[in-house]
């Protein structure tokens, strides 16, 4: 083999994979598992070759992707300023494209495909659930007005969301945790 | 610069795992 084959591309940077699940006996942030941490493009797909698929999961899971050095969860201090835009996916997109919308955020984020916005982005979580999946892309800066919507905007079209059936909201993480009960939070921004 | 790589490029990486 030539030696340029053995080479491997690195990524901009460092990615951890979490996963959650739900055991009651445990409190929340034991339930997280850091499965693995990658740099590189082979890395990923080998990762990803690795793990079972989204879909296959255990309802009450979660998969999330963040970079090296974010904890999946809104009191990481990178995280605590920001918040994420939500994908709540119906019953029919779950059964169809759950796998294929999750792929496709893990290539948007280890390809840095959001551009100069790439800076702001912290990770994202999968979480399935029997009342419906969800997915959300999480960015680090609320005042980041700007960057937040170009996020939104550049996400949407790479999943292929119908633009006028399918509005997604962006939801501040401080608004998150002062919710109570299932009442969801307000958005900050749509798309 | 940045490492950016669009959905084409990463896509070619994408392999089996060998079985052991």
């Amino acid at each position: 083999i030539s030696p340029e084959l053995l080479i491997k591309h690195p990524l901009q940077n460092s990615w951890t994979l979490w996963f959650y699940k739900n055991d009651k006996q445990k409190q929340w942030e034991e339930n997280q598992r850091e499965i693995s941490t990658f740099d590189t493009v082979e890395d990923f797909w080998a990762l990803y070759n690795h793990i079972e698929a989204a879909s296959r999961l255990q309802s009450g899971c979660d998969y999330s992707l963040f970079k090296a050095g974010i904890k999946p969860m809104w009191e990481d201090t990178k995280n605590k300023s920001g918040g994420r835009w939500l994908i709540n996916l119906t019953r029919q997109q779950c059964i169809n494209d759950l796998d294929s919308y999750w792929l496709e955020t893990l290539l948007c984020l280890v390809g840095e495909a959001f551009d100069e916005q790439s800076d702001d982005i912290c990770g994202t979580v999968v979480q399935i659930r029997t009342k419906g999946d969800k997915l959300a892309v999480w960015t680090g800066d609320l005042r980041n007005n700007d960057g937040i919507l170009k996020i939104g905007m550049k996400y949407k079209e790479r999943l292929g969301l119908p633009n006028k059936v399918c509005v997604m909201g962006y939801q501040a993480h401080a608004d998150s945790m002062v919710i109570c009960g299932s009442m969801p939070a307000q958005n900050r921004f749509t798309v | 610069g940045k490492k950016a790589y669009d959905r084409s490029f990463l896509v070619q990486f994408q392999w089996e795992p060998p079985c052991v």
